[in-house]
């Protein structure tokens, strides 16, 4: 039996809303100690890894391993049902056809209900050993977001760079080109506004635009964006959970 | 001219 209690729907709707657009069909493996789930978009090029520890619930119980195989655009239907500050509650039993979703109105006493059909995917789930990365970046995730928003406008590829203090974003198409530089800063009054990096080797990775745009929808989970790279491993972009993260795995373009 | 790489440069199981 699963019973998971997010405290305000919306949190449930932010992290779908993540990550649906680039991947449809996906496994949430559902264990004592919270939900997690993976899936790779049809050109193979973009990993989606995410896992809501126990804590991110009000209340949160779950006897065995379940598995719960669904269509994200129809759950994404249901989710908007709900209202953002109601509570949602999601209810299995041990062999699950469908999936129950509460949305609780506690002060107006209103409760709607919701039962999702639930899908058998064929889906590997991939053990992601630590890679080894070269840089590590933490940024606002607005900041990141405009970036890549506005770059992209003007090349369907988006060239990261980064040397020992700048991080250069840089965009050469048709129209024009662009680039936008920035440098750590530490900033006291608004820790989450700081650009922090670390870095052990420089890089120059380039990546395709339409995956970055389809990453930064991440952005409403978390102020902050992770960013490790490497020459040798997909880019890792993280949003933080207050318990758990959604992870984007981004393979770069390389030359011939 | 840069081509897209798959994950399954990276990941053999992908």
């Amino acid at each position: 039996m699963l019973e998971a209690k997010f405290e305000q729907a919306s949190l449930f709707k932010r992290i779908i809303d993540g990550f649906k657009d680039c991947v449809q069909l996906v496994n949430f493996q559902c264990k004592e100690d919270g939900i997690i789930a993976q899936a790779v978009d049809d050109s193979r090029v973009l990993l989606v890894s995410l896992e809501i520890g126990k804590d991110a619930f009000q209340e949160f119980r779950c006897d065995h391993p379940i598995t719960l195989g669904m269509d994200l655009n129809s759950l994404s239907k249901i989710l908007r049902c709900g209202n953002n500050t109601d509570s949602l509650t999601l209810i299995a039993d041990d062999t699950p056809d469908s999936l129950l979703l509460l949305f609780e109105d506690t002060k107006r006493e209103r409760i709607s209900e919701y039962s999702l059909k639930l899908m058998d995917i064929d889906a590997d789930f991939l053990k992601i050993e630590e890679l080894q990365y070269d840089t590590t970046i933490m940024m606002p995730s607005a900041d990141f977001s405009k970036t890549v928003r506005d770059l992209s406008q003007l090349s369907d590829s988006l060239n990261i760079l980064v040397t020992k203090e700048t991080i250069k974003f840089v965009t050469d198409g048709d129209i024009g080109s662009g680039s936008v530089i920035m440098k750590p800063f530490i900033d006291m009054e608004n820790p989450d506004e700081s650009i922090k990096l670390e870095m052990e080797q420089p890089v120059d990775l380039t990546f395709g635009s339409k995956y970055l745009l389809d990453i930064v929808k991440g952005s409403a989970l978390s102020n902050k964006i992770g960013i490790r790279l490497s020459s040798e491993a997909p880019a890792l972009f993280q949003f933080d959970l207050t318990s758990g993260f959604l992870q984007f795995f981004l393979a770069p373009k390389f030359s011939d | 001219r840069k081509q897209q790489a798959t994950l399954g440069r990276f990941f053999s199981s992908i």
